[in-house]
């Protein structure tokens, strides 16, 4: 129903965009927004039907925009941030859409594959804090995320083609996430 | 309701039985390339339900059962099995929807603070859910151990956010999708939250 | 025209798949294969249009069919291989390409991201055997990466949304790629 | 033929003039998220002909001229210089393609050896390759500072494996586009290296 989407739509919207939302967290600044889109109506004109630009917003049917100005940026349209930035605002809309109605588990696969270090550190404090209320399944090849989760297991191919799960303690792990032999026993 | 076990055997490269125990807070999957991680991701979309084999990255639903290796033999029976825990919450007079799925008809007002409640409307402290495929197609979910319809598992996870689609599971090298996606797709992830 | 088509794919075909080809390279072992597909032809049948499945192989119509098997594991078509065999398998082909013609330059951009630590040093070493012909440009965030570079140039926005470019040593950069402060003086 | 410098001014975040030179096999381009490492990339497509903003990840063309910042103002206009060496290289008697190119009408054969030739065909030890967009939408492609088309920028690179949407350009994210595209599109970089 329209209020509902009406009221979801706004708490997203403050969990993204706020003063203490995610994109403020993940970026550490800037500022974002998410708009609702007029709605693009097809109108009878002399020329046959043309698509035309209304003012009309409609909760049931408009379409969803989504703004990002990185800190000390111009705002951009999402197509022109980097890599790791798309990544980053992509995160923080997905987390806001979890804050605003929470399951009881996350998978995240290789999510922080493009982003550096500082932005590792910020991903991985974002995931800590949510952690705290549902649990957090991250698979990674990243060091310091690998260094965030409370348990870890190993997956290991001793038998060529035949995956088998070793529990890894942080330091029985290579800078890559393969598995030391030593914890192979 | 908690997730607290993921249970794997015969499913893509898990041919043996394998076991994960969420008992932590944030769990971590490590290992090289091609080792296995992702498959542990497919398994749990599957296991809830995901009907796709593409979305599963295979060419039929059967690509998921252990195919052979080097030195093993095709296995004829994928089975993934998903444990919740599901305790007792304590019952606030307000909340009158639930009391429908714990199947207590509601006499007068008294009977409110006495009716036990759990998430999951199931009547038990702990919730497996199973999928089984053969390799001559036939396929099964069961919950508890008690055979059910795909349809079943859906209602189970009603309005908890869990699902084999749902924004809680972001796939390897998906995490851009959603702002790639056109502003109308977006809608559906906001309307899948509401 | 065919005969050159024809040609060019052997050619390929050999770079890639071949006993000393480019995925054998990059996957320590295993065994690829380019395979030219037969035509689908629409017949009149009593039923309409079908489209039926022929066994003629044209070389200017046959659609490329790629076909991967990492070491000790059963042959797989693309789709069902992990993100990291499928950025490998992408990277041998398009060396193959490069091999057959190649170019005075070619740009890599993080082309590494999905890759752990044994696929990385195998990447860095073709990429090292391809330089002496040609130059290689590699943008990434990986150390292992930047140890192979024999010149590193680092880029930073010391003024928001400026980029300004830095000559850097290896020891000059961050676990991430950041640049050391002591670099920018 | 090698590549020697990349010259960007006003392209994108790059809003003073910045210059690369290339005089090592392997050169590393390293940087937080966001500091303008792909830039460099879209720098290069832009200068050999690219003609889709969309590839630019823009809107519209006038998106690659520098749109200001927290402490600047826009600027008006966008140049790359893309420079390559391009010495001369021993001419064998057999190969009478490149002869066209050079000038040279052959009288006789006794000509062939002293020929000089050069793998572009411009007798120049060094060519500059330059594109400039203004504000106002003129853009301008020039050769040696001498305006040419786009045209003559794609004839000039005929056969090197050079140019704006070459196999020798993988842009972020996309290694994997050429294994997901259908068996018939993988046809064309395969034509493209005949
Ligand atoms: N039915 C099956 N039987 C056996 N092996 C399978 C089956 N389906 C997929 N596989 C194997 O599983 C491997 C892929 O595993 P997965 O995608 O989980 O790797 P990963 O650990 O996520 O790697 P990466 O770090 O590269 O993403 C492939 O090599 C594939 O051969
Ligand atoms: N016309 C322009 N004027 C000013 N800045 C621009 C312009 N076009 C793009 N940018 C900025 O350039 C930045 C993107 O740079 P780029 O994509 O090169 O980053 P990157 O170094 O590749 O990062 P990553 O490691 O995340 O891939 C964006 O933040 C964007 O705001
Ligand atoms: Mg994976
Ligand atoms: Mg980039």
């Amino acid at each position: 129903s329209r209020e509902r989407f009406g009221e979801v739509f706004e708490r997203i919207s403050e969990h993204f965009a706020g003063r203490d939302g995610m994109f403020r967290k993940l970026f550490g600044g800037g500022r974002a927004e998410i708009r609702l889109m007029p709605l693009i109506k097809e109108v009878q004109t002399d020329q046959g039907i043309q698509k035309v630009q209304t003012d009309e917003i409609d909760l049931l049917e408009s379409g969803i925009e989504i703004i990002a100005k990185p800190p000390g940026k111009e705002p951009r349209s999402i197509n022109q941030l980097s890599g790791g930035e798309k990544t980053l605002t992509a995160v923080a809309l997905l987390l806001a859409i979890f804050k605003s109605k929470p399951s009881c588990f996350c998978i995240l696969d290789e999510v922080d594959a493009a982003l550096d270090d500082a932005n590792v550190d910020r991903y991985c404090s974002v995931v800590r804090d949510f952690a705290s209320s549902s649990h957090f399944i991250v698979i990674t090849h990243n060091k310091r995320t690998m260094q965030a989760a409370d348990r870890l297991y190993g997956i290991t191919m001793q038998e060529k083609g035949v995956s088998k799960r070793v529990s890894v303690r942080f330091d029985q792990v290579k800078t890559d996430g393969s598995i030391k032999p030593s914890a192979l026993k | 309701m908690r997730l607290s076990k993921l249970t794997l055997s015969g499913f893509k490269s898990f041919a043996d039985r394998t076991q994960f125990t969420f008992d932590q807070s944030v769990t971590g999957i490590v290992g090289p390339n091609g080792c296995g991680k992702s498959n542990i991701v497919d398994a749990i979309k599957w296991v809830l339900g995901e009907r796709s084999s593409k979305s599963l990255r295979g060419k039929e639903m059967i690509d998921v059962i252990f195919a052979g290796s080097a030195g093993r033999k095709p296995l004829g029976l994928a089975s993934v099995t998903l444990t919740f825990d599901n305790p007792i919450i304590a019952q606030d007079a307000s909340d009158s929807h639930h009391d429908k799925t714990s199947g207590h008809a509601l006499e007068n007002g008294v009977t409110w603070a006495t009716t036990k409640r759990r998430t999951l409307p199931i009547d038990a402290e702990e919730v497996d859910v199973e999928r089984k495929l053969f390799r001559d197609g036939t396929s099964h979910y069961l919950i508890n151990n008690k055979r059910v319809r795909l349809r079943d598992i859906r209602e189970l996870f009603l309005d908890t956010g869990v699902g084999a689609d749902a924004y809680s599971i972001i796939e390897q090298g998906k995490v851009d999708a959603m702002l790639l996606s056109n502003p109308q797709e977006r809608r559906t992830i906001f309307e899948e939250a509401a």
